[in-house]
């Protein structure tokens, strides 16, 4: 399960993120 | 651009106003939706139509067990020193009176504190409470344990300021709680007008007397249901972000915006992600609670029921205060997770509505929120939700389809996103 895995990091996380604006 | 896509659709598409539409057609058709009542029921029956010919996923009713109370035929009389009818709704619990009712002396306090400096004078009497109104969470412990502090000191009734930051004459129901060793007795709220009216005679060392007759009747708890449906996920589908509202309100007013607002933007935002074709990673989890206004009663039964899944729930939502001009989300997480979530909101900016605060709360979520779960609720400008909050005022009319559409957008984008991120929110 991909849970709390926290192998990326915060940066990879917000480029995630900016993918969906 | 998924965020743009879901904030066209909702504020300028063809969801714009839906949400609106149908909540006024639901509080329309089935009115308010007491815990316990036969409104109630068919409120839940209605939803699990709608909400499968909405072609939502396991739609499903799971069973409740919810407090049944009924306020009856009640009025209170001044009666000294002239004749006036005042203005009452018995609170949720309240015993009723005898049928010939209670006529006694009225004692005027301001707080527990001269109550409880006054308590020789309050034998025997009607105990009135004009507390002024400070803040809802600060105030509504004059509703909720006015009758146990004026029964310790031998109050044979107790009438309690409406818990309402303004009034036009408007008395506001709500729950209150009686102690196991403390002599239950009758009460109800006033309005604020008729508690200031009365510390005023008071004050000038008028007598007053008032008959109070209620007719307020506790049955045996009642079956109900908690209201759920899903968009199940395409690659986690164990894992849930679940978006809530409550089905059920007072037993005055339509309910509109306590909670028919909160529970309609829920819906709002799985429709708005369905008719957009999109799937998110996880599942999407719309819960509509019952038995809300009894002290979350529902979602207990519901927390009890799933906590062993606890570790498969990312994110919980809750929409309780109002779907005025929405501001952004309260937030209760680790600060890892804030900091995903203060980027997730960053999505909102076409609407301007990018804020993420602190303490997200509902009574809905707490039980998830106080065992870790990471939990948001709706933060709007509710600056006038006490006006109307559980009085006939709460009704179609307090509503904004704009200011709702906005909601529906910020619940959709955020609920979304989290759902379908790679991994879960840490904690």
């Amino acid at each position: 399960k991909h849970i709390h895995k926290n192998v990326r990091t915060f940066e990879d996380i917000k480029k995630e993120i900016c993918g969906y604006s | 651009s998924i965020a743009s896509a879901i904030i066209d659709l909702a504020v300028h598409g063809k969801a714009q106003n839906r949400s609106y539409d149908r909540l006024a057609l639901f509080v329309d058709t089935i009115g308010n939706r007491m815990s316990g009542s036969k409104n109630l029921d068919l409120a839940i029956k209605y939803m699990y139509n709608a909400l499968q010919k909405d072609g939502l996923d396991n739609v499903h009713l799971e069973p409740v067990k919810v407090p049944h109370w009924e306020r009856g035929e009640e009025f209170a009389m001044m009666l000294e020193p002239r004749n006036q009818s005042i203005s009452i709704l018995g609170l949720g619990s309240s015993i009723g009176t005898p049928p010939q009712g209670i006529t006694a002396d009225v004692l005027v306090v301001t707080s527990f504190t001269e109550l409880h400096r006054r308590a020789p004078e309050a034998r025997g009497k009607i105990v009135v409470y004009n507390q002024p109104f400070v803040s809802y969470e600060e105030t509504v412990k004059y509703r909720s344990f006015g009758a146990v502090e004026a029964a310790k000191v031998g109050a044979v009734a107790s009438l309690i300021r409406s818990i309402a930051s303004f009034s036009i004459y408007s008395p506001h129901t709500g729950w209150q709680d009686y102690q196991t060793d403390v002599p239950k007795i009758p009460t109800a709220c006033i309005a604020v007008e008729d508690a200031e009216m009365m510390a005023r005679m008071a004050s000038r060392g008028t007598k007053i007397v008032i008959t109070l007759k209620m007719g307020a009747k506790t049955y045996p708890d009642a079956n109900s249901f908690n209201t759920v449906a899903e968009i199940v996920g395409n690659k986690y589908p164990e894992q849930v972000v679940l978006v809530s509202g409550h089905l059920d309100s007072w037993d005055v007013g339509q309910g509109a915006m306590d909670d028919g607002g909160g529970a309609f933007i829920s819906w709002e935002a799985l429709s708005i992600i369905k008719d957009l074709g999109l799937s998110p990673k996880r599942t999407l989890r719309l819960v509509l609670w019952t038995g809300e206004e009894q002290g979350g009663v529902g979602s207990r039964q519901y927390y009890e029921l799933h906590k062993e899944n606890i570790f498969d729930f990312d994110l919980v939502m809750e929409s309780d205060t109002g779907t005025f001009m929405p501001l952004g989300l309260q937030f209760t997480g680790r600060d890892k997770a804030r900091a995903i979530m203060k980027e997730v909101m960053m999505l909102l900016q076409p609407i301007n509505i990018t804020s993420l605060y602190e303490h997200g709360e509902g009574t809905d979520i707490d039980y998830w929120m106080e065992a870790g779960v990471p939990g948001a609720s709706l933060l709007d400008d509710f600056q006038k939700y006490f006006w109307f909050h559980h009085s006939q005022g709460d009704t179609m009319t307090v509503q904004d389809p704009a200011l709702m559409n906005l909601c529906a957008a910020v619940w959709a984008v955020v609920s979304y996103v989290i759902a379908d991120m790679e991994e879960m929110l840490p904690r």
